[in-house]
């Protein structure tokens, strides 16, 4: 029944806005916190980066070698041609079999002429290809792309977040100064005065006590 | 520390908090997880998924099921060293660096992996950034000038009909504005008198708990 005033509606308003300035606060609070958190694990991303490049720099020094010393093979004259030739003719049948039923139970979606495909390429292959390993060897260099080809990816999605951390952190809330003594909220208060009473209006001592 | 925005002049909140969503949009768009999980599956699905992707490609990955035929497995146990002791030698410095770069090439994976689970840290300290901080930011978007209150309370009225569930008769029915969003209904208990602090606290928190749900992302 009683009838508030516009005075006593804008104390309310007054009242409201400091419990939202709060949950701001709170709200920035917590964004400090997250600040801090990826700081610590971005320095932990950096200590395994080095840890990356060197293990990087040995698994390459390796992957050189390895393919050094398959092309001084495969310049050597190809021996036991005959061994060799007469044992993959009896291989092929079994790895076309064995391949095309893989493919089909564990690959699904592809192409339906695999098999002729695969055929084709059985073909074309020596077994010599096989006796120094060079699918191995292929599939080292590919994963060896991969891994670069990752590493690549991943090191521009962070510098694209480092960078709009950076600006989201370079904001003037996380930097400002203590307030200066003046407060210009445009509400009276008639309930709490000391709420909206500026810190320098405090005497020193019940600073400090 | 942070101090009360509306005690500082020099902040503009609109200004200040707008860029912020977006800012948190983009880091996120960056650490999209999902196309990086596509890309780095992990254990023997990868084995699995690169040969199948050798064999659409060039069938290479099929003499990777050589150790299944045992004809096959026969090449590989050719010995050649009394025709040409010096390529025997070639290919067994051969094998020996195949395995060190194969165990080298596991030891980065794996480390890889570990850079990974980094990524999947920040992309979830992403989101609790988002969660913790975006309705501040969408308020700034409902902002016109930074010298209005955050919350402007309309008009306070006590219920005198009883037509929905929500609340009860003599309930006390206010009407707020968050910055520059639509006018909000919120209602009060009978029993918290709208001269106590504590209305306004209930008001403040109903009236931003609906602008959070209303404008979650």
């Amino acid at each position: 029944e009683e009838t508030i005033s516009a005075n006593e509606l804008q104390e309310m308003s007054t009242q409201g806005s400091k419990y939202i300035d709060e949950e701001i606060q709170n709200a920035l609070k917590g964004m400090k916190e997250i600040k801090n958190l990826m700081g610590q694990t971005d320095e932990e991303r950096q200590t395994l980066l080095s840890t990356l490049e060197k293990a990087k720099k040995q698994k390459e020094d390796a992957v050189k070698v390895t393919r050094d010393t398959e092309m001084k093979l495969k310049a050597s004259p190809e021996v036991c041609n005959d061994t060799m030739t007469a044992l993959w003719e009896e291989c092929k049948p079994c790895l076309k079999q064995t391949c095309v039923k893989f493919y089909t139970r564990i690959c699904r979606s592809g192409s339906p002429a695999v098999g002729h495909q695969l055929e084709e390429f059985l073909n074309q292959t020596s077994p010599f290809y096989i006796w120094i390993d060079g699918d191995r060897v292929d599939t080292l260099l590919e994963n060896n792309q991969e891994q670069t080809h990752m590493l690549d990816d991943m090191e521009d999605r962070f510098s694209q977040v480092s960078r709009a951390m950076d600006k989201l952190f370079q904001s003037r809330l996380f930097s400002f100064e203590p307030p200066k003594p003046f407060f210009p909220f445009p509400f009276s208060s008639f309930r709490d005065n000391s709420f909206h009473k500026p810190r320098f209006l405090y005497p020193k001592s019940r600073v400090v006590r | 520390d942070t101090v009360p925005f509306f005690i500082h002049e020099h902040l503009n909140f609109p200004d200040l908090f707008r860029p912020f969503s977006d800012l948190i949009r983009q880091a996120q768009q960056a650490m999209d997880i999902s196309r990086l999980m596509g890309d780095f599956a992990t254990g023997n699905n990868n084995d699995t998924r690169l040969v199948c992707r050798e064999m659409r490609r060039n069938s290479t990955g099929c003499l990777k099921m050589k150790n299944q035929c045992e004809k096959c497995q026969e090449i590989l146990s050719v010995d050649c060293s009394a025709s040409n002791p010096a390529q025997a030698q070639l290919r067994q410095e051969l094998k020996t660096a195949l395995q060190m770069a194969e165990k080298f090439t596991k030891q980065y994976d794996e480390l890889l992996k570990s850079y990974q689970q980094k990524m999947f840290n920040t992309s979830s300290l992403l989101s609790q950034l988002n969660q913790q901080f975006s309705w501040v930011s969408q308020l700034a978007n409902h902002t016109q000038n930074d010298k209005q209150a955050y919350l402007q309370v309309f008009s306070v009225t006590s219920k005198t009909t009883d037509l929905d569930n929500s609340s009860k008769l003599g309930d006390t029915e206010v009407v707020v504005k968050l910055f520059d969003s639509d006018p909000m209904t919120m209602m009060v208990p009978k029993e918290v008198s709208w001269r106590r602090p504590k209305f306004m606290e209930i008001v403040a928190k109903k009236a931003l708990d609906e602008f959070r749900k209303n404008n979650q992302e």
